[in-house]
């Protein structure tokens, strides 16, 4: 049968940065062709096919929390593939190699992260399931 | 058949869409 695209709309501008990204204007309609969990979604807008950032982009009906999934406070742990240093207020600075605990893993790959006692955002793309199970204390 | 996806974080949340989360 068909294939049916999800369609979202544009919630602010957005200029691609690479040939492989396109851009973006407040309320233009894309089709997802593809959602990486690491927050970039293929979509097309008209006759233009590339990546471009999920939290640009709110789905034109239903509620968008339906497919995101719910916090676990327990935390999941991943380690750090690759070091990020904090460029906004709310997100964590971390070296390569660090295991953190996963609490939340929103759609636009910028997951919540716990540290000892830091919470933050952490790039998804940095991090890498250890697949352990965490150790009751 | 699709590339893969840019290898830097995306960008975060517009002020909009975070507005709205919090």
């Amino acid at each position: 049968g068909p294939i049916i695209l999800e369609s979202y709309r544009v919630i602010a501008d957005y200029s691609h940065t690479s040939k492989y990204e396109i851009t973006l204007h407040i309320g233009d309609l894309v089709e997802i062709v593809e959602k990486s969990p690491n927050g970039w979604w293929f979509c097309q807008c008209d006759t233009k096919r590339g990546w471009v950032p999920a939290s640009y982009l709110e789905p034109l009906d239903g509620p968008e929390e339906s497919e995101e999934a719910d916090p676990n406070y327990a935390g999941e742990l991943y380690i750090t593939t690759k070091a990020y240093k904090a460029a906004q207020d709310d997100e964590l600075t971390l070296e390569t190699g660090e295991t953190i605990e996963v609490i939340h893993k929103l759609l636009d790959g910028w997951w919540v992260v716990r540290k000892g006692e830091e919470t933050g955002h952490f790039p998804s793309m940095f991090l890498y399931r250890t697949g352990e199970k965490k150790e009751m204390v | 058949s699709i590339k893969l996806p840019p290898q830097n974080p995306p960008p975060r949340p517009p002020a909009e869409m975070r507005r709205k989360r919090a």
